[in-house]
């Protein structure tokens, strides 16, 4: 709002504002939960099958996953209103910036909180499945993230809203108009508390929403660290096989 | 433009996820 319209007048911008956000997620977040109810748990000798990988080749195909995500991820951000208004500059540093974190807040639709897996490449997979990437630390950090995240019982559109408003932080570095995502994240988060407000959710909410962003920074910043090591270790795999717009986001 | 061409080709685009 900028303070002069009148509540009616905001409360159906915010109502208009979710329901687009809301549309272009359910539309773009790659797996319908319902499809993923059918899906079983890998069996023992398919986890070893995954232990059993040469570390490059399983951090290959996570790349690939990541990456097939990330497209996703793009098209969601093309469909929030006001972001293709930005400046390519700043579309670009802030899909950099936050297309992985997008990921992990979309990870809680996709994980299964009873039994601590998550859907990888075709079956629910648990931080065993993991190993050879040879980061444990790396991916139990995820997993308590996504259990944590599960543990808010988020509604498809507050999960869209709060992924949107992750995508429009104005605080990355390199944006040529901050003002302008300072504007459109205020604005989808006061739709995101107008939302939480509406379904009648604990007032904590969005301050336990708000402490997750920096929780999605460390892990990021411990995804960068870990890529870098292995790129030391095996710079030839990351520069022939691995996928283009990983290296383009996260190895340039 | 070069350094990130995927993405912003993603971005020039008016490809559905479908499509990917």
């Amino acid at each position: 709002s900028n303070g002069d319209a009148s509540p009616t007048a905001t409360t159906a911008a915010h109502d208009h504002l979710a329901q687009i956000i809301s549309k272009s997620h359910l539309e773009t977040c790659q797996y319908l939960r319902e499809e993923l109810q059918e899906m079983s748990c890998f069996l023992q000798e398919e986890v070893e099958k995954f232990q059993n990988k040469p570390q490059e080749a399983m951090w290959q195909l996570c790349a690939v996953k990541i990456t097939d995500a990330i497209q996703y991820v793009v098209e969601f951000a093309k469909r929030i209103d006001g972001f293709m208004n930005l400046c390519q500059n700043d579309q670009i540093v802030l899909l950099k910036a936050g297309s992985l974190e997008v990921i992990l807040v979309r990870m809680c639709r996709v994980f299964d909180p009873q039994n601590n897996t998550v859907y990888f490449d075709g079956k629910f997979a648990g931080p065993d499945v993991f190993k050879s990437l040879g980061c444990d630390d790396l991916i139990a950090s995820v997993f308590d993230f996504a259990k944590s995240m599960c543990s808010l019982h988020l509604e498809e559109e507050e999960i869209a809203l709060f992924s949107a408003s992750v995508l429009l932080s104005a605080d990355r570095s390199w944006l040529r108009d901050k003002l302008q995502v300072e504007r459109l994240q205020q604005k989808t988060e006061s739709a995101l508390q107008h939302v939480l407000q509406k379904n009648h959710r604990d007032d904590g909410l969005f301050e336990k929403l708000r402490t997750k962003v920096s929780a999605l920074r460390s892990l990021c910043a411990l995804h960068s660290q870990k890529l870098s090591a292995f790129r030391a270790v095996y710079p030839d795999t990351v520069r022939t096989l691995f996928p283009p717009l990983y290296k383009e986001l996260f190895a340039a | 433009k070069e350094k990130h061409k995927i993405l912003h080709q993603l971005l020039q685009n008016s490809t559905s996820p479908g499509d990917l």
